[in-house]
């Protein structure tokens, strides 16, 4: 995250970091249910196989991994089926673990839209990860303050990409608070009445963030894919298993 | 011509059946190369006369791909049609021999288009040597020369307002290539080979219309899409299953769409919940014989929803309710979902329905986060 603070632990129970060896953190992810992450399809590039991944819940240092931690092996990645690599759109997987987690006060599920949910231009929300800050690759989880940005105002950032509705831009103009390289899969979240917050995109793409070419991030809407994000898990636990 | 002999008699061999005329043995073909389907001819003839066998050869040659590039440089009017009248020569039916283009079309077409092809270092084809074709009606030999109404563009290009001939796949492509523009007017989706949204206007591929995802905000490319019969129902990509076969615990959709939604809760006046299964395309109460907790804690499951608060058995009201009841040994059939551990045309003996409450699954609360007093 650039221009974000060094997050408290606990603040963000559903963050987790998909790793795999040996480079260890690889993206971020966003815990949905007890058996079930969200994260986005190009993590998974030229590394499809489930058993190379692990998914680290529970953690705030990198570093140093605390008793809050939870650990899963990935039993099965579901990529969307019109994932195109090309135009980076319909970015989205779901990820099975080998096994439940435990919820605690540190591991927890963030709520999912209602398909019908959208986000209104000039909401501020939150994104989070151990992606790169500008000058260094952090160990703590990072949070930062975002605005969303109409699809039609992003999409004079970036002309030569068509801004899709399965997308969600955020940020400044400025670029002053962005995601970047590491962030991918991650949660941008917003707070809902009641003190809730809901999971409205995934850190998907945007201009290499630490250039002079700055602008808003883009983030997969989440809104758009809940149906199949439940009839995805619906198959895989009732139908498949 | 029926077999092989034949075939060798039509070159003048004597092994002809003689029941076997020669207007039986005519080597006129429908032409099929796609750049020369705006002929004023639809019959051709092989070997051609850059000495291509058959039009399957023709189709993937150095020629067939010079012509149309020619072709949008404007060098000439009719070089398409000349093209074509040595790529697929117009053949006599009578006779089975080429018409050939007359020596001027020819000659035009060299004069105009020779110097462009050297631009680029390219030279003239070689099989095209002008004085090969007969002078306009000389020694009583037909040849052939465009009239005005000669299509000068190919099917696969675009003619533009000023008679340019442009590549079809340039049309709309956001660059112009006519000499005119006229290649990027009205744009729509028809022009572009796309699919227009009916609401919104959206262009969409041919590839995604029917796939199962909607794109258009009013889902009408997923409308229309299939012709099931009456006693069948349309699954999510669109196949036909007879209804009969829906929410019988095994998936006869490919993408298993007839086993989603088969449990569901139906709310009522009083604000009971009512656990309800769509079998058959019709929707049945269920029965409470033999019923268990862990029937009830499955079915919350299956609706995604958190576990049961509260399990009732409620009397039915209804002369004639629509009941499944649980297999006899459901214990032992190892089911993932309730649906297919319920059967029907059993009676239900305490004519008791389930009334289900399930508990909403917690979410989006982060309790180890502590205020921060100033």
């Amino acid at each position: 995250i650039l221009g974000g603070r060094t997050s408290r632990p606990g603040r963000w129970p559903w963050q987790c970091s998909l790793q795999s060896e040996p480079s260890g953190h690889i993206c971020g992810c966003v815990l949905i249910a007890k058996k079930w992450v969200l994260t986005v399809a190009h993590c998974f590039e030229g590394r499809e196989n489930a058993a190379v991944w692990k998914v680290v819940l529970g953690i705030n240092n990198l570093d140093h991994p605390s008793v809050f931690m939870q650990t899963r092996f990935v039993k099965t990645i579901i990529l969307h089926p019109r994932y195109s690599r090309a135009v980076v759109d319909y970015d989205i997987s779901i990820v099975e673990l080998s096994e439940d987690i435990s919820e605690t006060g540190y591991v927890r599920p963030v709520c999912l839209p209602n398909p019908e949910q959208w986000l209104e231009p000039d909401t501020y929300c939150y994104i989070t990860g151990w992606g790169h800050m500008g000058n260094k690759m952090p160990f703590k989880l990072q949070e930062g303050e975002v605005r969303i940005i109409s699809l039609e105002h992003c999409q004079s950032y970036f002309d030569m990409k068509t801004i899709t509705t399965r997308m969600i831009c955020a940020g400044y103009e400025s670029g002053t608070v962005d995601s970047c390289m590491g962030d991918s899969g991650g949660p941008l979240v917003c707070e809902k009445p009641g003190g809730r917050w809901t999971l409205f995109g995934l850190t998907s793409w945007g201009s290499v963030c630490f250039s002079k070419v700055l602008g808003p991030g883009v983030y997969s809407n989440v809104s758009y894919f809940v149906e199949w994000i439940k009839r995805q898990i619906y198959i895989q636990t009732f139908l498949l298993n | 011509c029926l077999y092989n002999p034949c075939l060798d008699s039509c070159g003048g061999s004597s092994l002809c059946d003689p029941n076997n005329s020669l207007n039986n043995c005519s080597q006129c073909e429908p032409i099929t190369l796609e750049l020369c389907m705006n002929l004023p001819y639809n019959s051709t003839s092989y070997p051609n006369y850059f000495g291509h066998r058959t039009q399957k050869e023709a189709s993937i040659s150095w020629e067939s791909s010079l012509f149309p590039a020619l072709v949008q440089t404007n060098c000439y009017k009719y070089l398409m049609f000349f093209s074509c009248t040595i790529l697929v020569p117009k053949c006599d039916v009578n006779t089975g021999e080429h018409i050939p283009p007359c020596r001027a079309l020819c000659e035009h077409s060299k004069e105009r288009c020779e110097s462009v092809l050297g631009i680029v270092g390219l030279q003239w084809p070689e099989d095209t040597d002008c004085s090969q074709f007969p002078e306009e009606n000389s020694d009583n030999q037909t040849c052939l020369m465009p009239d005005e109404y000669v299509e000068e563009c190919s099917p696969s290009h675009f003619k533009c307002r000023s008679g340019q001939c442009v590549l079809a796949s340039r049309r709309c492509d956001g660059q112009a290539d006519c000499d005119d523009d006229s290649d990027e007017e009205n744009c729509g989706c028809k022009e572009r080979d796309l699919w227009e949204c009916p609401s919104n206007k959206q262009c969409l591929k041919h590839t995604v219309i029917c796939d199962g995802f909607p794109d258009c905000p009013d889902y009408m490319d997923e409308k229309n899409c299939s012709f099931c019969q009456d006693d069948e129902l349309e699954c999510a990509n669109h196949a036909c299953v007879s209804r009969d076969l829906w929410c019988d615990g095994e998936a006869d959709c490919s993408d298993s769409s007839d086993e989603w939604d088969c449990v569901t809760l139906s709310i009522n006046v009083n604000s009971s919940s009512f656990l309800m299964v769509h079998r058959a395309a019709t929707e049945h109460h269920v029965c409470a014989d033999g019923w268990q907790e862990i029937l009830s804690q499955l079915a919350c499951k299956q609706m995604g929803l958190g576990e049961p608060s509260v399990t009732k058995l409620i009397q039915e009201q209804e002369k004639e309710p629509r009941w499944l009841t649980l297999h006899s040994n459901w214990e032992s059939l190892n089911g993932t979902t309730l649906h297919e551990l319920l059967v029907n045309g059993q009676s239900c003996e305490s004519r008791s329905k389930i009334s289900l409450l399930c508990t909403k699954q917690d979410c989006g609360r982060r309790p180890a986060a502590r205020m921060n007093k100033r």
